[in-house]
């Protein structure tokens, strides 16, 4: 028996705003330990990984295991009928195939799910999610890839298009910088990474969830872009670099 | 030109 209940359905709602024109279907796998999804696009390029915490539900009863094949457009679209602070209760029995109130169809959906490394990264990146945003739908303009530079003095951000270059340097704020302004880095070693645009572009989809996005980079591994949600956990997106042939 | 990989080549099947 799995039963749900969140407060305001608002944050579901951008949860799912922020990843159904990544991923089509996937399989919300719910146990005691949370809510999680983790599914690749279609291109298998990009990967999200989303964890949705016990403590952030009004009521979270999962008594074993459960994993719910959704398609991510129809549930956004079932969730439009919630206003933002409306409470939004999911069940699922165990044998049912579909979710109560809404009698939304589950699907049976085969998700290979990957195992991501808990590496460490040479670079990690926070800065405001906003103007992370900002600087993707800007670049998306000019071109299809850009290339993000970190070294110790701040994150840059290059593309060049046929008619023309952009290059955004952000430099790293003092510590006295108010939390939602302010651009902080770790970094062992200087890193840059090449990396398609549309993905980075449809991963700040999630920006209304977060102030700050957290950029992790290694040289030759997939980029980390994750927005941690206050109370329920986080989504993480991961991009995989270009290479140069 | 550039080449795309696969994320499925970063991180192995559970």
């Amino acid at each position: 028996m799995l039963e749900l209940r969140l407060t305001r359905a608002g944050l579901l709602k951008k949860v799912l705003e922020s990843i159904r024109d990544l991923v089509t279907d996937a399989n919300f796998d719910c146990a005691a330990t949370g809510c999680s999804l983790q599914a690749m696009d279609s291109s298998r390029v990009a990967m999200l990984s989303l964890l949705l915490r016990p403590d952030g539900f009004e009521h979270y009863r999962c008594d074993r295991n459960i994993s719910m094949g959704m398609n991510l457009a129809n549930m956004a679209r079932m969730l439009r009928c919630a206003s933002d602070d409306d409470t939004v209760t999911i069940n699922a029995d165990d044998a049912q195939d579909k979710i109560s109130d809404y009698e939304m169809k589950l699907m049976h959906i085969t998700s290979e799910n990957l195992e991501i490394p808990e590496a460490g990264y040479e670079a990690i990146v926070k800065m405001p999610a906003s103007l992370f945003a900002r600087i993707c739908k800007d670049l998306g303009t000019i071109g299809d890839t850009v290339m993000i530079s970190v070294t110790k003095e701040g994150i840059q951000f290059f593309t060049r298009g046929d008619i023309r270059t952009a290059n955004i340097f952000c430099r790293k704020t003092t510590p006295v910088a108010k939390e939602k302004e302010a651009i902080s880095i770790e970094m062992e070693k200087p890193v840059s990474l090449t990396l398609a645009l549309r993905y980075l572009i449809s991963f700040t989809k999630a920006t209304p969830l977060a102030k700050q996005v957290t950029i992790s980079m290694s040289y030759g591994r997939p980029i980390v872009v994750e927005y941690k949600m206050e109370i329920m956990d986080h989504i993480r997106f991961y991009l995989v670099p270009k290479v140069e042939e | 030109g550039s080449k795309q990989p696969m994320i499925t080549s970063f991180f192995g099947k559970v």
